[in-house]
């Protein structure tokens, strides 16, 4: 987790289209 | 057979669900719409601005070039969420997934961006040939994205192909330390089947799908070829990479 702390970050943000 | 059973199984149902999550998910999470990119398509780099960017110091257009991919590696870890089934994968599958496949489906999705007439790519806004990355010092590698890019649009994938394709190759039971392998390949086939139901309604010609597969290799051989590059890359301008270079594309290529 603490290796890939910013992919882990992104997979647990809740992103809506409008976000991109 | 039960006429309402697609491929192994699955019924058609199912198929054209996964088939339509998926395209939803690609066509939310593109860079740019097929509109956007058809409009710019002949707007290329003037020969001045090739100039420039040719005239420009390697680490700074390697980092330009870091920036762009980072960018749009964010826009697949969106495409991968937005996949029915992979945040139900565990988290070291999906990590594992996206470090190992991000940039080739970065790959897959250069295609739409490409402009096969012109051997020209969208970059930072216009369409540049290979010559607008010689500064790079990296020739090979170039010349070998451009071709791949080529390769595949002579393909003529419409959106929904390069969708599913892009999910195909994201998730792949061929990545090493996979926690739940059996797990990632239910859902890997069941991508394939939805890939190859969809290019059967599309393409009259059944080698297509054949074709697209034997491009795998090549992408997996890309993915290679950029980290070699970049190790080396780094070995000579270690404070750019340490220091300029987006924080998500060292974790993910880890020079």
């Amino acid at each position: 987790k603490e290796k890939h702390k910013i992919l882990h970050q992104l997979l647990q943000n809740n992103t809506s289209p409008g976000d991109l | 057979q039960d006429p309402q059973l697609g491929h192994n199984n699955v019924s058609m149902g199912e198929l054209d669900r996964i088939a339509q999550n998926i395209i939803k998910s690609h066509l939310e999470t593109c860079q740019y719409t097929a509109d956007e990119l058809q409009q710019l398509a002949w707007q290329t780099h003037s020969y001045e601005e090739v100039k420039i960017y040719q005239s420009k110091p390697r680490d700074v257009l390697w980092q330009q070039c870091a920036i762009q991919i980072t960018h749009a590696i964010q826009y697949v870890v969106e495409f991968a969420k937005r996949i029915s089934g992979f945040m139900e994968l565990c988290q070291n599958d999906q990590i594992l997934l996206l470090k190992s496949g991000c940039l080739e489906v970065v790959l897959v999705r250069m295609c739409r961006a490409f402009n096969p007439l012109n051997n020209t790519v969208l970059f930072e806004g216009k369409y540049g040939g290979m010559q607008v990355f010689k500064a790079l010092g990296c020739d090979e590698l170039v010349s070998a994205v451009f071709d791949f890019a080529k390769s595949l649009c002579s393909l003529q994938l419409t959106e929904e192909e390069i969708a599913l394709f892009s999910a195909a190759v994201l998730i792949s039971t061929d990545r090493p330390w996979l926690m739940e392998p059996r797990k990632v390949q239910k859902l890997q086939e069941k991508i394939y089947f939805a890939l190859q139901h969809i290019m059967q309604k599309n393409h009259m010609d059944e080698d297509t799908l054949a074709k697209l597969i034997s491009r795998i290799p090549t992408l997996s051989a890309l993915c290679t070829l950029h980290t070699e590059e970049l190790q080396a890359f780094q070995q000579l301008h270690p404070e750019t990479v340490n220091v300029l270079f987006p924080p998500l594309y060292k974790e993910l290529f880890n020079p």
